[in-house]
């Protein structure tokens, strides 16, 4: 149920269409957590996931270390509103749970985009 | 890997696990006509 520490959220994560170059990490991701699992959760998890899968297509060597993976941070967006085609930047605090009540509030997975957060 | 757990010292140093899997079926509940 809703609100349980334990609860389960499934996300469908991709790269942001207009953010994300096409041959860059654009395959779509399938994704379980808990509810209290927060944005920025999501956005180390990414970095983590993608450092790793890199790190395999280069065969394991030379690959990425785990310091620079945490500095390598990624926004994450929702597309919600009535028209749709608004991404909405998602504060690193919220946790999934908010996030689905506060802009998803449907019974489906959670569709969440994610882009490399721009260098100030 | 298709599990990674995360501990996020932003956010009271909870740890959380991640499972992804490659599509959605047999993955996700099926929400039928819900």
């Amino acid at each position: 149920g809703v609100g349980e520490a334990g609860s389960e959220i499934e996300l469908v994560f991709r790269a942001h269409p207009l953010l994300v170059e096409k041959d860059g990490y654009s395959q779509t991701r399938f994704v379980k957590t808990t509810a209290n699992a927060t944005v920025d959760h999501l956005s180390k998890y990414l970095a983590l996931r993608i450092a790793l899968e890199e790190q395999a297509q280069r065969g394991g060597a030379d690959g990425v270390t785990l310091g620079e993976v945490s500095e390598k941070q990624y926004t994450i967006y929702i597309c919600a509103g009535a028209a749709g085609g608004q991404y909405t930047t998602l504060n690193g605090s919220l946790t999934l749970e908010l996030v689905n009540e506060k802009y998803w509030k449907v019974s489906k997975p959670l569709e969440l985009y994610y882009a490399p957060t721009k260098e100030q | 890997p298709s599990e990674i757990t995360v501990t996020d010292i932003t956010s009271n140093s909870i740890t959380v696990t991640f499972r992804e899997a490659r599509c959605a079926e047999g993955f996700f509940r099926d929400r039928g006509d819900e």
